[in-house]
């Protein structure tokens, strides 16, 4: 399970904070203000009020350690960039960061964040869709029972049948598609039971949540 | 296809009416900032720049007469719920509504809001469980070129098996659940080709998104 520090806690920060820590995750959570601190603090692993511009500071509460770090600044522009700068030459792994302009984002990409993303125009993207597709019932409430995810196939898979496999018997996860390394937009959907995994290929999964996280456990 | 009208044009609502009418929606965009009207006036059917509060001004738009509208004004409350409570005077058939607030989700859905969307903690759920899931590779990646989507079959399909209406050759989408009528949460996965299509069941079916669209403009 990896460590997280979260930097800006408005309503995208924290509820990534929050739903960090229920998944299980290590959260250190940053704000500069006492009342978004306090609200986290009891959530998450630790909370700590400062100005994350601040290079001393934030190098004062063991950032470095994290796995992943997500900068949740939107609006402040400047800051945002900043602290993106401080925690690439802090060495930090992986910097996720929120954008809320496309020259946010480019900047962002420049100094050092591994991935921008644009969380309003990404939900507005989503709604939007599920809006037109009038035939798209339900469609949230199958993804909260049950999920599709893409796998990295455990080693003992390879050159191995589905069938030889038994998944589904197994772990009752089924196989609806093979992503070939090597021809990636190429996805084989509802594959045979007789196709066979090599290595590199990433298996296209649907089951229910609780049994895919039973299958990543036991992996 | 529907006809639609979005309500304030931050970075979400704008997104909502780009992507609408990207997908070939009729869209009116409504926001009292002339900017905001200028950026999108290329894009929708009609955009109009008003106070969505002024009763009379937002009724002269003809605003009446669309399937769905989307109030997508989260910061001031009192301007989302006068809104909210008009279109559902007005007579809208739907209405969705963002929130940034609790308490601003449970007034909206009081006044009239079918439903309420909180976009900033919705994608920050999102990201943290992508961001949980090491294993999830690409998730997102897969959800763009390819669509997991439920659908109501067509009466022309009832009491046919899968294999006899020959989907995937004929439509290249592929059935990987049905979902029978009178016992929702328990979706038949990867049914058989002898599986025989009732009226009631709903079909989740994966295919690549433009496949998806070709058939339901076949429908
Ligand atoms: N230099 C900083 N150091 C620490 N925290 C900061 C700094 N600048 C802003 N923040 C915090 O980041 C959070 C998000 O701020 P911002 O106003 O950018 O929100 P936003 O991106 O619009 O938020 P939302 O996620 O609600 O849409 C706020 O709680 C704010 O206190
Ligand atoms: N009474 C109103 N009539 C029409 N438009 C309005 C009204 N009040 C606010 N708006 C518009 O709604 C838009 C969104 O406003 P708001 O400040 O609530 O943004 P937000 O929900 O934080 O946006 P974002 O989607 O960027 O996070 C703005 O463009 C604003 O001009």
């Amino acid at each position: 399970m990896r460590s997280f520090a979260v930097i800006g806690l408005g309503e995208f920060g924290f509820s990534i904070a929050k739903t960090l820590s229920e998944l299980g995750a290590e959260v250190i959570a940053i704000d500069e203000s006492p009342e978004r601190i306090k609200l986290i603090d009891s959530i998450v692993t630790k909370a700590i009020t400062l100005d994350a511009t601040n290079e001393k500071a934030i190098k004062s509460v063991g950032i470095e350690n994290v796995d992943v770090a997500i900068i949740a600044i939107g609006k402040k522009l400047e800051a945002s960039i900043l602290v993106a700068l401080m925690l690439k030459e802090i060495g930090i792994k992986r910097i996720v960061a929120k954008a809320i302009s496309e020259i946010q984002g480019r900047l962002l990409a420049r100094v050092g964040a591994d991935e921008v993303v644009f969380p309003e125009v990404e939900s507005g993207e989503r709604i939007a869709n599920s809006l037109v597709s009038s035939s798209i019932n339900d469609f949230i409430k199958l993804s909260s029972e049950y999920a599709v995810v893409e796998i990295i196939p455990p080693t003992e898979f390879y050159n191995k049948s589905l069938s030889e496999l038994s998944l589904r018997s197994k772990y009752n996860i089924n196989v609806i598609g093979i992503r070939p390394e090597d021809d990636s937009d190429n996805i084989k959907i509802l594959p045979l039971a007789e196709d066979v995994i090599t290595e590199g290929d990433m298996l296209i999964v649907i089951g229910a949540v609780k049994d895919l996280d039973k299958f990543k456990k036991k992996k």
